[in-house]
């Protein structure tokens, strides 16, 4: 646990827009069953952030692991993450590898 | 590899 997977990248993404800009799909139990971003929305913290592309898959949240999330409670966690007043910005583990 | 393709899409979120 907490050990980097040789093909994932750490992306901190700051706050620096009202919204975080990102549609993500999947979720545990569906096809997909770890997050992947499939929108980044021009003008939010994501995009402006310019580190995270669309296809990437998310695998952990503020080093909090995605695995065995359902899509609404990974979700759910990615919102709190951005909306915490505790950190000004969102650390993402992503990987290209799907 | 069948059972995978019997897990429905996700839904998409806007966060």
């Amino acid at each position: 646990p907490g050990l980097l997977e040789p093909t994932s990248t750490l992306v901190r993404v700051a706050k620096s827009a009202s919204t975080l800009g990102i549609a993500i799909e999947g979720g545990a139990n569906t096809r997909q069953p770890l997050p992947r971003i499939v929108t980044i929305q021009r003008g939010g913290s994501a995009h402006n952030c310019g580190q995270l592309k669309v296809g990437q898959v998310i695998l952990e949240v503020n080093g909090n692991s995605l695995k065995g999330r359902e899509h609404k409670d990974a979700a759910r966690l990615i919102a709190e993450a951005f909306k915490t007043k505790e950190r000004d910005y969102v650390d993402f583990l992503v990987t290209d590898f799907n | 590899r069948e059972k995978r393709l019997t897990l429905p899409p996700s839904e998409i979120t806007l966060l």
